[in-house]
């Protein structure tokens, strides 16, 4: 696995080949002079991705860009926040999928103050009315929102006053988000649709 | 809606058209006959579904037996049993999702002396053992699996036993079900992935 830091690099290699045309080829020695580091640095953080030009060879500019976001958008981690700490809220930050090393639930909301507080998964409950001011300090990217129905909105508005890029959310009510926040709505009978579509057609057969 | 009695009599009309040709256009009368009913009883039960053959036109074997077999699978209520009332499990159990006309949770079993009894969502829960001897007698076709991964096979065994025709598993293992039992799996993050990766694509276009 890839040391932190040169994912973090991939980044800086890939704001600097933005502004190359794509149909270029470029030496080793010119691709680090554009990026101000060496040659042999860049080799060895490409090669932690499995990346291996061939030596004098140099490398295409599109192939470059492509697979360096790839990259970034495999190794990236993602920090969630979850708000809503009932019975599903409960259940999803004790999931071991969610532990994954690509996402991880960093902050845990609720309004009932029987519950904020305490903790969680390993995870200390906040009063919901902080998350403008703390998810912005703890870079979280998305936010889940495992509400009831009729504070789902809200709660969405908190979250995007907080920066969040994407919103998970499982509450049965269609939410009013900017554009440039991806919202994806869960409805946990759809796999049951499914489910039952397939069966039928045993039946049926 | 229709009445129940009007979707039972279709899989009837089904089951005798199957002995027919699909080239073949039937009277309504013809129709009656086969069945052994009138042409009035099917010229009213199609109208529920809002079928209205042209009278003196007949019926296109192909396209009743279509349209039957659609009615059919969108009006049929699926009666379901939840194994594991723990937090995911009472969720669900809570969920009006899962209360539509259309899936209805009839039964719920756990292993925890504690919890065998008690009441959630209006709906006894009974101990896991019975599973085998309560889903025949109240026609379960779906067996949702809420418990941990270590029991899920055991239990996923229990309710073939049951005779299930299908299977929504939640818990993160892989389960060996027999081929006439469908299964679907659900994995929470899958949906976070899809969300992370447009997110990504904002971020680097
Ligand atoms: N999408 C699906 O498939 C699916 C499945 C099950 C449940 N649900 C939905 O998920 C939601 C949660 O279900 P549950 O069974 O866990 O409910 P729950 O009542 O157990 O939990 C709700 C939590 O939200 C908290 N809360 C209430 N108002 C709040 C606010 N303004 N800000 C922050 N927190 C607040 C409550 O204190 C509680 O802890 C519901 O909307 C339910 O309909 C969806
Ligand atoms: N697929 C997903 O996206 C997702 C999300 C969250 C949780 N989960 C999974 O769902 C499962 C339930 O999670 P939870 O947080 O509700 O756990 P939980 O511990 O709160 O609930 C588990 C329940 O199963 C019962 N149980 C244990 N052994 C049993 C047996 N042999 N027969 C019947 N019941 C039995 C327990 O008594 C308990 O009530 C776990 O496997 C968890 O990993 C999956």
């Amino acid at each position: 696995k890839a040391p932190e830091v040169a994912v973090q690099r991939l980044s800086l290699y890939l704001r600097t080949l933005k502004s190359i045309p794509d149909d270029r080829v470029l030496s080793s020695q010119k691709f680090a002079e554009l990026v101000g580091t060496t040659d042999n640095q860049i080799r060895k953080d490409l090669s932690y991705f499995g990346w291996f030009g061939i030596r004098g060879q140099g490398y295409r500019v599109d192939r470059l860009k492509e697979e360096i976001t790839h990259i970034l958008t495999l190794n990236r981690k993602w920090r969630l926040a979850l708000v809503g700490v009932g019975k599903l809220g409960s259940a999803l930050l004790m999931y071991p999928g969610f532990r994954k090393d690509k996402f991880q639930i960093k902050l845990a909301f609720d309004s009932d103050p029987e519950k904020i507080g305490k903790t969680i998964g390993g995870i200390v409950i906040q009063d919901v009315e902080k998350i403008p001011e703390l998810l912005p300090l703890n870079k979280i990217k998305v936010g889940i929102i495992t509400t009831p129905a009729d504070v789902a909105q809200d709660v969405a508005d908190k979250l995007i006053r907080g920066k969040v890029k994407g919103i998970l959310n499982f509450a049965p009510t269609h939410l009013v988000v900017p554009g440039k926040v991806k919202l994806k709505n869960i409805d946990l009978s759809i796999p049951l649709e499914i489910l039952s579509f397939f069966i039928s057609l045993e039946k049926i057969a």
